[in-house]
């Protein structure tokens, strides 16, 4: 564990407190992309399957079972509890565009060809992408609540401190994991866009608008 | 051992 790593996950966990509390507060998810948060459930529960063969630690079992609960949590908010407030119309990304080409991928490239190593394998192509429908979602109405702005970000950069993890265990450990690596790196490509509108207009106390 | 992979990240 090193700071980046801790930081990354702090970060991630973050992001799932904050978009809670935003449709908690609110009582809405409105602006919030339910196929999103379909794709992360699936990503948490393909990746921590290994909480059942393999301890790692204490530390590592907590976390897995947050993400998982609360990911499950938040689909239970969006369409069950606050289900009146689901942006519909606007969340129409085909998911299925994500899940069959990711699956496909972790069936030819992975480090073995076991069921759980293909599933972990999966999940990390998965979560690469999976923010999509909510950034498409975003640019569909050409706006984000703050929080919500907030929670993105947060998210974003987990994975961004990933990649400075990465770099470092690399230079420390000689550990490396070519998959996680270049999926890491196109999951935070993804967020740049929304990185730099960010930094230049919800920092300043602006609303996440986009250009018409 | 590539077999039994340990992820020890999150």
């Amino acid at each position: 564990m090193n700071i980046f790593r801790l930081a990354g996950d702090l970060s991630h966990l973050l992001a799932i407190i904050l978009l809670l509390i935003k449709i908690w507060k609110t009582r809405s998810c409105a602006g919030i992309s339910g196929k999103s948060q379909i794709l992360f459930a699936v990503v948490y529960v393909s990746r921590y399957l290994d909480l059942v063969t393999t301890f790692i630690s204490l530390y590592n079992t907590l976390m897995k079972l947050v993400f998982i609960t609360s990911s499950f949590a938040t689909l239970y908010l969006m369409y069950v509890k606050f289900k009146a407030t689901y942006d519909h119309n606007h969340d129409s990304f085909r998911i299925e565009f994500l899940l069959l080409p990711c699956f496909v991928l972790a069936l030819l490239i992975n480090a073995s060809f076991t069921p759980l190593e293909v599933l972990w394998t999966f999940s990390i192509y998965l979560e690469a992408v999976a923010i999509l429908p909510q950034l498409f979602l975003v640019s569909k109405t050409g706006e984000a609540e703050s929080i919500t702005s907030h929670y993105l970000f947060a998210l974003g950069s987990y994975r961004a401190l990933y990649l400075l993890n990465w770099i470092y265990r690399y230079y420390a450990e000689g550990h490396y994991d070519l998959i996680a690596i270049f999926a890491g790196a196109i999951q935070t490509i993804l967020y740049c866009d929304f990185f730099y509108l960010y930094i230049t207009k919800v920092l300043k106390g602006k609303k996440l608008q986009l250009p018409a | 051992n590539r077999d039994q992979q340990q992820h020890d990240e999150l």
